[in-house]
């Protein structure tokens, strides 16, 4: 399937500077 | 927090700039999704910053792009499960 931005389920998980030790 | 313009991202590496971006995004899309919004949010970004700039200022645009990953990524899901 055509790759589109934002569909990528493949996409790395987006971790939020809150969340990081 | 004051609202983040593309003359600030062009300040910042372009890694950065996306993290910057991400943070600005993950918190509106944790209201919509709240156990999707690490993942969402990063599919978001992979679109152009001037368009996910654009997404931070329009509700509704972030809204149709956060559902239409939400959609591609259930769909994604429910495939694997059924294999």
């Amino acid at each position: 399937p055509a790759f589109v931005p934002g569909q990528n389920v493949y996409a790395a998980e987006f971790v939020p500077s809150f969340q990081k030790s | 927090q004051d609202p983040l313009t593309a003359t600030m991202l062009a300040t910042a590496p372009p890694q950065e700039q996306k993290q910057m971006l991400g943070e600005r995004l993950f918190p509106l899309i944790s209201q919509m999704f709240p156990d999707l919004a690490g993942k969402i949010t990063g599919m978001l970004l992979e679109i152009d910053n001037s368009e996910l700039l654009h997404m931070l200022e329009s509700q509704e645009s972030l809204e149709a792009k956060v559902k239409e990953a939400v959609a591609v990524l259930q769909a994604h899901q429910a495939k694997e499960s059924a294999t």
